[in-house]
């Protein structure tokens, strides 16, 4: 029998391990909300 | 070989603060009705770069309303935003700037203001009363009644209705009616414009003394009506601007 890998276990072994810490830049826009959601 | 583009500008960059800081300024000093606007939300920044120091920059800001109305002598950074609950009304505006070294000059801007869904203040706030049109005619008696009553216990100057910013009726678990409306002494005292109030006219715009007045009048179980005037004293007003169109909510406003 032939076991099949899962492919997004394949990318996680693939993946650059991210810095302790590391946080995302925020998106460029829309900014920040000062007061409230409308 | 051609130097790579400059990122662009995010919307909380402090650059795309510093524009949008210069187009509200901009919008509030335009305008002659209704309150001040504080920045919400930088929605969207362009930058198309025109030559050496010299880009012309878009703006989409989120924008809502104070407390304090655009005739307040109040600095903005000092007015407060209107809570969600007191029906919030917003605002959106397409602004165009251009910036040459470093400084921000507006060169156009267009903004359409509205209240925020009656049903999302419910949602929040079940008992909250909401904004009502300014023609109702509730309204309109309440502000007649308020201005009639400071006029006739102040021996100062005679005040005139410019016009009402908000109004609110709540229904339960009283009937009460709640205005907010802008005034401006005239050129007659109070005991003058008991004989002929007609002849009472606004002050030239730079002796102009505006002022701001909220009534509340409960109507049921027991009548009883409360106002309170705070004229601003002598200001030096900005040059009234044409607008495209006036009006206020909860017909939108729109202005360029």
């Amino acid at each position: 029998p032939v076991a099949k890998r899962a492919v997004a276990e394949v990318a996680q072994h693939d993946k650059v391990p991210r810095p302790v810490g590391f946080v995302p830049p925020p998106p460029p826009c829309p900014g920040r909300i000062r007061y409230f959601k409308i | 070989v051609p130097a790579a583009a400059p990122a662009p500008l995010g919307c909380d960059d402090p650059e795309s603060e510093a524009a949008a800081e210069a187009a509200v300024s901009y919008i509030n000093a335009h305008s002659r009705h209704g309150y001040k606007f504080a920045l919400n939300r930088i929605e969207n920044i362009r930058v198309l770069p025109q030559g050496l120091n010299n880009d012309i920059v878009f703006l989409e800001l989120d924008l809502l309303e104070t407390t304090c109305h655009i005739l307040s002598p109040t600095p903005l950074a000092n007015c407060t935003v209107r809570s969600f609950t007191d029906h919030a009304v917003e605002g959106d505006c397409d602004v165009k700037l251009q910036k040459v070294d470093g400084k921000f000059s507006v060169l156009a801007s267009k903004c359409h203001s509205h209240p925020d869904s009656r049903e999302d203040v419910l949602q929040v706030c079940p008992d909250c009363p909401l904004l009502e049109s300014l023609n109702d005619t509730e309204v309109s008696t309440l502000v007649t009644s308020a201005l009639k009553d400071h006029n006739s216990k102040t021996p100062n100057a005679y005040l005139r209705l410019l016009e009402i910013g908000r109004a609110k009726i709540q229904y339960e678990p009283a009937h009460v009616v709640i205005a907010e409306f802008a005034v401006a002494a005239t050129n007659c005292s109070a005991q003058d414009a008991q004989t002929n109030a007609e002849a009472c006219h606004l002050l030239p715009d730079d002796e102009a003394n505006f002022g701001f007045c909220t009534a509340t009048m409960v109507k049921q179980p027991s009548q009883d009506l409360e106002v309170d005037c705070q004229l601003y004293g002598h200001q030096v007003t900005t040059q009234d601007i044409p607008f495209l169109s006036r009006g206020f909510y909860p017909i939108s406003q729109d202005t360029s």
